[in-house]
């Protein structure tokens, strides 16, 4: 998964 | 960020001003679910600790964290101290154990990794799915709602559903796709479905929330 470690959402 | 993302997050600060709004200047917190705040104290706290461990992304999203953990702790002291004569404890009887049982079985099955803080961020995001429910259960048991009550509840199901257009903006436009999140999301939107009916066609029409 690209990025899913990268938890910029709230 | 995306025009979705950011109205999104402002329904959501929208959601927690009226809830505010709602009891300090009613003085009760009638019609409100403490269970439901609960949960989303939890989901704030399993979700927004990255903190802790230097998940600082920006400072928007750093000081948004920081206010939605703060704001959910008020909102149960102001349930639990001041306002607690006007609680009927009785209404608010939705099972917890499910909620939060269900929400920890899903984190187990769907998480990107098998560790602490991908779990529990799995956690958070299956529980604040179904968060609301509670508070939807108090108002089908009584049948009514307050207005403020039900823009609270409107608003915060605004914050979830805008995020599925940010989603789908972000699967094309930046090739980002958090099937977790997405999923999840979907979900806590459709259980919006049938108060968003009622509140499209009588509260915004300028009648009382009530069920027929």
């Amino acid at each position: 998964y690209p990025d899913t470690q990268v938890k910029d959402e709230l | 960020m995306n025009i979705f993302r950011f109205l999104g997050d402002l329904s959501h600060l929208v959601s927690i001003w009226l809830l505010l709004h709602k009891m300090t200047t009613s003085k009760s917190c009638t019609g409100i679910s403490f269970k439901t705040q609960a949960l989303y104290a939890l989901v704030f706290a399993t979700r927004y600790l990255d903190l802790l461990y230097g998940s600082w992304h920006s400072m928007y999203n750093v000081a948004m964290k920081i206010f939605f953990i703060g704001s959910s702790l008020y909102i149960l002291y102001l349930i639990k101290v001041p306002f607690k004569p006007t609680r009927d404890p009785a209404i608010d009887t939705f099972k917890l154990e499910y909620l939060v049982g269900g929400a920890l079985i899903m984190s187990l099955i769907a998480n990107y990794e098998y560790s602490f803080p991908e779990i529990l961020w799995s956690f958070s995001i299956w529980l604040e799915a179904v968060a609301i429910l509670p508070q939807l259960f108090i108002i089908q048991r009584t049948g009514e709602a307050e207005n403020i009550t039900t823009h609270y509840v409107a608003a915060l199901g605004a914050y979830r559903g805008l995020y599925i257009p940010n989603w789908l903006y972000r699967y094309f436009a930046e090739g980002f796709f958090d099937p977790i999140a997405v999923i999840a999301g979907i979900i806590q939107t459709v259980i919006y479905l049938d108060f968003f009916y009622i509140y499209f066609t009588k509260v915004l029409k300028g009648q009382k929330f009530e069920l027929p």
